[in-house]
């Protein structure tokens, strides 16, 4: 552990309890897509089947039982508590042309062809294009409330502070993965956009708004 | 392409 790889951690947790609050405190989940919140689900759920396997440390197994139990009640705070806020006119998405490639590029392209290595790949490949569906509700409707963007700016760091551990662990262990950086890598510069508009919008009190 | 599981990041 060190201290990129403990601040991405922290991020990703950080963007999953502002999402949960945004939810809570409006009574709403408008401007969320529901899509990407599914796509972060299957994600969680084919990376951390190994807690059934293996145990990492508390911190470990602790952290992926919080991603997945708080991805489900994501999900069940849109479709069914909070159903009648969800936008699913503008969350249009079709999440299969995701799911899909991704499943055939892990099956080709994996450290090991067993079960439980093609899921883990699966859910890497899955987790670097997972936002698309809320980046494409955001474009769509044009823009989106500060703490979505709060959110989305947590959840868009936590990778790229990912990759400074990773620049870190290959220097002081020798350690890497390369499946894990590509995707991550991708992951991140999927953000560079709306990180630009983070920085000069929101951080400067403004709403996000995307030029007409 | 790097180590196999189990991985000790999330």
């Amino acid at each position: 552990m060190n201290i990129f790889r403990l601040a991405g951690d922290l991020s990703h947790l950080l963007a999953i309890i502002l999402l949960l609050i945004k939810i809570w405190k409006t009574r709403s989940c408008a401007g969320i897509s529901g899509k990407s919140q599914i796509l972060f689900a299957v994600v969680y759920v084919s990376r951390y089947l190994d807690l059934v396997t293996t145990f990492i440390s508390l911190y470990n197994t602790l952290m992926k039982l919080v991603f997945i139990t708080s991805s489900f009640a994501t999900l069940y705070l849109m479709y069914v508590k909070f159903k009648a806020t969800y936008d699913h006119n503008h969350d249009s998405f079709r999440i299969e042309f995701l799911l899909l490639p991704c499943f055939v590029l892990a099956l080709l392209i994996n450290a090991s062809f067993t079960p439980l290595e093609v899921l883990w790949t699966f859910s890497i490949y899955l987790e670097a294009v997972a936002i698309l569906p809320q980046l494409f509700l955001v474009s769509k409707t044009g823009e989106a409330e500060s703490i979505t963007s709060h959110y989305l700016f947590a959840l868009g760091s936590y990778r790229a502070l990912y990759l400074l551990n990773w620049i870190y662990r290959y220097y002081a262990e020798g350690h890497y993965d390369l499946i894990a950086i590509f995707a991550g890598a991708i992951q991140t510069i999927l953000y560079c956009d709306f990180f630009y508009l983070y920085i000069t919008k929101v951080l400067k009190g403004k709403k996000l708004q995307l030029p007409a | 392409y790097g180590g196999s599981l189990p991985k000790d990041e999330l």
